[in-house]
């Protein structure tokens, strides 16, 4: 563990909170896209199957129950409590154009040809991607609440601070994880657009709007 | 150790 890894980890359990917190004060799900919301229960499941055979820590462990409880909770909560609140209409990305290319991808790469490490390689995969419907719904409508934009600046710090923690266990521990590296690369540039308007505008006090 | 004895991150 280091520095790195632990903001970035506390900047995702963050994430979470916020967006949990965003529905009930609000009492709405709106702008949120509830297809990347069930990705990440996807990505959680496949990922923490080795909480029933490989201990960590205690940090570790229970890091792994929060992410997918607090996953499932948010379905449970759009699904349910906030439905009405819920817009399929502009939720519309096409989640088998991610499900399908992370399964062939995680079939080609993976440390070892086996179910869990399968699993493992396309959780990495589909987490790379998870939050394209999200950024999709957002440029459908242009716009967002400053709390929605809070809870996506917070998810992209947790992917940007993974660069410098592998950048430390390289030259620390020699570790270097080439499939976690290269989806996390990725998944991190999918944040720069988001970013630039994050920086220019909501952290100048304005609305999170879109260039028409 | 290699990455796929280990996957400590989250």
């Amino acid at each position: 563990m280091n520095l790195f890894r632990f903001l970035g980890d506390t900047a995702h359990l963050a994430s979470i909170l916020v967006l949990i917190h965003k529905m009930h004060t609000t009492k709405s799900c709106r702008g949120i896209s509830f297809k990347t919301q069930a990705l990440y229960v996807a990505v959680f499941v496949t990922r923490y199957l080795d909480l029933f055979y490989r201990w960590v820590s205690l940090y570790n462990f229970f890091m792994k129950l929060f992410f997918i409880g607090s996953s499932c909770y948010i379905l449970f909560l759009m699904k349910t409590k906030f439905r009405p609140t819920q817009d399929p209409a502009i939720d519309t990305f096409r989640i088998e154009y991610l499900l399908g290319p992370c399964t062939v991808i995680a079939l080609i790469f993976n440390y070892k040809f086996s179910p869990t490490e399968i699993l493992w390689s396309f959780s990495i995969f589909l987490e790379s991607v998870a939050i394209l419907p999200q950024l999709f719904l957002l440029q459908r409508t242009g716009e967002a609440e400053t709390i929605t934009t809070h809870y996506l600046a917070a998810l992209g710090i947790y992917r940007a601070l993974y660069i410098p923690n592998w950048i430390y266990r390289y030259f620390t521990e020699g570790v270097v994880d080439p499939i976690a590296i290269t989806a996390g690369l990725v998944q991190t540039g999918l944040y720069i657009d988001f970013f630039y308007v994050y920086v220019t505008k909501v952290l100048q006090g304005q609305k999170f709007e879109l260039p028409a | 150790p290699a990455a796929e004895e280990t996957h400590d991150e989250l």
